[in-house]
């Protein structure tokens, strides 16, 4: 039960750290969207 | 007097039996009440390897979103994008100006780091299904890239180290348009843009080297179209070329080449010079092609002919 519980641990570390990456990346994206479209308008 | 009859009932109807709350309850809550007895009854560790669980599937979840949500903005990025640059591209004068320059920069510096790096990443570990999709725009993107910069040239001018001016007489008309200071090279960098022609979309980046200061880094991008303004001059005017340097004409237009020009020496041509262009760079034939195409072009013109013959023709009968 003490592995199970480590694995879960270090899945949810993971996963919680990609979340943050992405949400990182998607904020590049969306100000980099925004500096173009407003280049175009 | 009786007041029995009007006497208001004050009990409330208290009741500490368990069994009959149970039974004066909905059914639903009782359950409930047992259900969370029985959790209380559960091991800590069942509990946390349960929130655990739950934690992990809410986070999973928003990631999955996530993805879906950068997918969909990388798409739209690269659509915009592409439109942004097929209109650069039918359009190349309208885009002149610094302003324009610097945020064609960002935007494909932007999308360098965008596309080059995290995106992928992330998406090689998470999101198999639509990294398929990206990378392909990642690759249409990268192949416009390659498409745009495919005319690209460097050539090293030395220059002595007290000149701190980043002007590379190369023969043709520049117009300076903006200056920056990079962060991986203290000098700035100076932008020029050929101003000979009009349509003439090819521009120009000058900076020190990092490695040696007595060199000037020029790049080139885009292909004139147009001839060198040596060549145009020649055909005008016989006489203007005289102390026109001979190393200009040497810069190629769009051949993706390196040159060495050392420009410590006199710009007019002399011995010594010559001979060190040729050591630096062997295409330097260039002076001999440059006199040969004066020739050329000065024996076509009629009025030039006549006058030299007049001329000569002159000096003889005042001889005689």
């Amino acid at each position: 039960k003490d592995e199970s519980m480590d694995e879960l641990e270090e899945e949810l570390r993971r996963v919680t750290a990609e979340n943050k990456k992405l949400v990182e990346m998607l904020s590049v994206v969306c100000e980099n969207y925004n500096t173009l479209r407003s280049h175009l308008v | 007097m009786d007041y029995s009859s009007s006497w208001i009932n004050t009990s409330l109807n208290l009741n500490i039996n368990p069994h009959m709350v149970h039974q004066q309850l909905p059914k639903n809550v009782v359950e409930n009440n047992f259900f969370s007895l029985e959790m209380k009854k559960s091991s800590p560790k069942e509990e946390s390897s349960g929130a655990l669980v739950e934690e992990l599937k809410r986070v999973s979840a928003e990631n999955k979103k996530l993805t879906g949500m950068l997918t969909e903005m990388c798409e739209n990025y690269n659509t915009l994008r592409n439109n942004l640059m097929d209109y650069m591209r039918k359009n190349p004068d309208k885009e002149s100006s610094p302003s324009k320059k610097r945020k064609s920069d960002e935007i494909s510096s932007s999308n360098n780091n965008l596309m080059g790096g995290e995106v992928g990443g992330v998406n090689g570990n998470n999101s198999e299904s639509s990294s398929s999709d990206e990378d392909q725009s990642c690759k249409k993107s990268m192949e416009l890239e390659t498409c745009i910069k495919a005319k690209v040239s460097r050539v090293y001018y030395k220059q002595e180290s007290s000149d701190s001016s980043l002007i590379v007489k190369d023969g043709y008309q520049w117009r300076k348009y903006g200056q920056k200071v990079t962060r991986d090279n203290p000098s700035p960098r100076a932008y020029f843009k050929c101003s000979f022609a009009p349509s003439c979309t090819v521009k120009k980046k000058v900076q020190r080297s990092v490695e040696d200061p007595s060199v000037v880094v020029a790049t080139y991008e885009g292909e004139h179209n147009h001839p060198h303004p040596s060549q145009v001059d020649s055909t005008s005017s016989a006489t203007n070329n005289r102390c026109r340097n001979p190393i200009s004409s040497a810069v190629p237009s769009s051949a993706p080449s390196t040159v060495t020009i050392d420009w410590t020496k006199s710009k007019c041509s002399n011995e010594s010079s010559s001979k060190k262009m040729m050591i630096n760079h062997p295409k330097m034939e260039v002076p001999q092609i440059l006199v040969e195409q004066m020739a050329t072009s000065l024996t076509k013109d009629l009025n030039f002919r006549a006058a030299l013959a007049a001329a000569i023709s002159g000096k003889m009968l005042h001889q005689n």
